[in-house]
């Protein structure tokens, strides 16, 4: 209940309207959604229990490296039964097959149209999704560790969360299951960065100085 | 750590 109540309101697009290319546009509409978003992910984190008190850099290890996978668990979520198989990045940025694929984003739309429909084929909960995504950046392997013991009761405390909550709900398998999900969540996030780096790198695509921090972080 | 001097000053806001 705690982390449902950290959850932030979901965020509108900003329609870019510095270019004429289409293409880009949504690129630059997208990357701007992602940078703000990134902005609420680092307030969020540290309302999780538990986050606040691991050193700071362990607090920066661990968003370096889970970031985009506990925004994406929120995208692949919106998208659930979506018509048309859309990704939805916000209620107002809504891409389709071609147009991730004219904005260079074709492999993320595999993937994360692929989670979606996992999750939809699981009947996900909002408490599974808000756990799910705290669970991303906490089990990120991030590397190198501060204090390896408290990362390590940070995870142990979420998971205890889930399997209280499943177990609250007469589902023995739930926790396993879900679990077994972060794979694939993990690959749609490294397609995601290597999409956004390739953006940045070989097409010019200005990013805000946040958002290609975290990116570089992981590049 | 100069590297990813926005992450660092975010995380020290206290809010």
């Amino acid at each position: 209940s705690h982390l449902l109540l950290t959850e932030p309101a979901p965020l509108e697009a900003n329609q870019d309207e510095s270019t004429d290319d289409g293409s880009l546009r949504t690129v630059l509409t997208l990357c701007d959604l992602l940078n703000r978003e990134l902005l609420l992910l680092i307030g969020w984190a540290k309302q999780i229990p538990g986050f606040s008190s691991l050193s700071l850099v362990d607090q920066m290890s661990l968003l370096q490296s889970g970031w985009m996978e506990a925004l994406l668990v929120g995208v692949a979520w919106r998208s659930q039964g979506s018509a048309g198989e859309e990704l939805v990045f916000a209620d107002n940025l809504r891409l389709d097959a071609a147009q991730c694929r004219a904005a260079g984003l074709a492999e993320l739309y595999e993937a994360l149209r692929h989670l979606a429909a996992k999750y939809q084929a699981m009947e996900l909960s909002p408490e599974e999704v808000v756990t799910l995504k705290a669970m991303a950046l906490a089990n990120s392997d991030a590397e190198p560790v501060d204090c390896p013991d408290s990362v390590q009761r940070f995870q142990d405390w979420l998971h205890e969360a889930l399997q209280d909550y499943e177990s609250s709900r007469r589902e023995q398998h739930r926790a396993g299951r879900l679990l077994m999900s972060l794979p694939l969540l993990r690959q749609a996030a490294g397609r995601a960065v290597q999409a956004f780096l390739r953006l940045h790198r070989h097409r010019s695509v200005p990013l805000h100085k946040l958002l290609l921090e975290m990116l570089d972080a992981k590049a | 750590k100069e590297k990813h001097k926005i992450l660092h000053r975010l995380l020290q806001n206290s809010t």
